[in-house]
């Protein structure tokens, strides 16, 4: 059985999508887990991000959520040119079918449904969600085991995690009590930047201690590069910083989640 | 008449927060406009960024909008430490208030319904909107007269700028004939990065060419600094670069307009 990881922050831009994306290129890369990678932002930037890395196929995701009888997301699923590395695109009708769900009988247990299948055929599933707390969201914590919740070194991106860990307590008892936080992740760590850096970690030290992951993700153009390149950091860039903080992102994970 | 000037961007933490609450902050110490500040985001970043420049008051956001006889925002708005400017906050109910709308009769017009009154009272009104291209976002497009789309110097960030102005067509024809585009703002530019950033201006340069605003905002951590203090950049510091980038931008902006 995989362990599904949704990879969410209230807050925009903090990284949801470059981490979901290079953590999965990693464990399939360095740690031979078969991963699904699950874009439920209709921007589709999970798409965007690894397009020279995608095999064309899958079936719409909007059509496999909206579809009546049990939905299955390996239908929308699709090789990429990583080994154990298989990718659920987001198709622009996303964000229609995440209005339409909004009214539909026991939408938040949709996509929990939809994974069955999925979870006996892979190790890992992440769970790339969009900076809205709307139905899909929701519907991606009430499907998974680990929450990840990254965070930029800014006063806001702390209100993000904040507010997003707010939505954790509810679906936690109605919905998914085996819904566990993995922790949050630093990203975009800028060294210049010393002094709000070290009030922003001493803010997350205090508020939530345990739960602040011991590494972080330092700014690093070449992710951003790799992006446009269509390419996961480590076909980008192997020997880049991006490349060594996902990698080491990598390790840990497989740590806390031992061997599934 | 108010000019009315949406800010908002499919993509998250492109600086459409950072960009309003300077940007409003700028008009009105140094070009006496009266300027009203709305933020349409449930995160409540506006309120967070300037927590000590707003004198308490104003009903709360969702309130107003959710009542039946005709909604006024300056209900909702309250004065700040900063001559000219007033701002209307985000309370934590407007996520709810937003779902609830979703099945309003003429919903998209709400927010123009909305401002009416406000228009009189003052000469500029910025809105600020979350990342997600929902009711309140549609609703503001609707409403406003102008519209400026932060982009951070990324591929992502340039795939939001299409997206967004995706759902500016057909609010041109149902909705709004009146919305205009103001502009694409460049936000976030590292002097560091200067092959990423070439390829990404040169790409908005070919797609958007008149659109692209002259000017950009450099990265600048005082920005950041000026959030976790409560106060816009002007008060936090103004002799950086982050205060000097929104000063131009102001002026800018007061030209493009002309006196209202
Ligand atoms: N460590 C990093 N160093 C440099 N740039 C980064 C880093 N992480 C992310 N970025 C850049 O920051 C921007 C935001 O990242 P990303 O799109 O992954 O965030 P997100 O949380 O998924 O955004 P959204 O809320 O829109 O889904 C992107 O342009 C990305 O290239
Ligand atoms: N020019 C800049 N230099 C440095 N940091 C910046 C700059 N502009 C914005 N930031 C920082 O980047 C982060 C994102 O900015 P901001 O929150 O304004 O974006 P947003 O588009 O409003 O995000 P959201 O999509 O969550 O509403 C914030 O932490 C902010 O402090
Ligand atoms: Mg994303
Ligand atoms: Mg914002």
């Amino acid at each position: 059985q995989a362990t599904v990881i949704a990879v969410a922050a209230r807050k925009g831009g903090v990284g949801k999508t470059t981490s979901s994306v290079n953590l999965a290129a990693a464990l399939a890369r360095f740690h031979k887990r078969r991963v699904l990678l699950v874009d439920l932002d209709p921007q589709g930037h999970v798409g965007a991000s690894l397009s020279s890395m995608i095999h064309p196929g899958g079936a719409p995701l909007s059509d496999t959520l909206l579809q009546d009888r049990g939905p299955d997301l390996l239908d929308a699923a699709t090789s990429t040119r990583i080994d154990h590395l298989h990718v659920v695109c987001a198709d622009p009708g996303l964000a229609e079918a995440e209005e339409r769900l909004a009214t539909r009988i026991g939408k938040e247990l949709l996509l929990r449904e939809a994974l069955r299948v999925a979870r006996t055929h892979h190790d890992i599933i992440l769970l790339d969600c969009p900076p809205h707390a709307g139905t899909l969201t929701v519907a991606a914590l009430a499907a998974a085991d680990r929450l990840l919740v990254p965070c930029d070194p800014g006063p806001l991106g702390v209100r993000g995690v904040e507010a997003l860990l707010e939505l954790v307590g509810p679906i936690h008892e109605r919905l998914n009590p085996d819904l566990d936080l993995l922790g949050i992740l630093v990203t975009r760590l800028d060294g210049r930047n010393t002094s709000l850096n070290e009030s922003v970690l001493d803010t997350l030290q205090d508020r939530f201690a345990d739960a602040l992951i011991p590494l972080a993700i330092g700014v690093n153009t070449r992710l951003a590069q790799a992006q446009e390149a269509g390419e996961d950091i480590f076909a980008h860039a192997p020997a880049s910083r991006g490349a060594t903080d996902y990698r080491a992102l990598a390790e840990w994970l497989v740590r806390q989640i031992g061997d599934t």
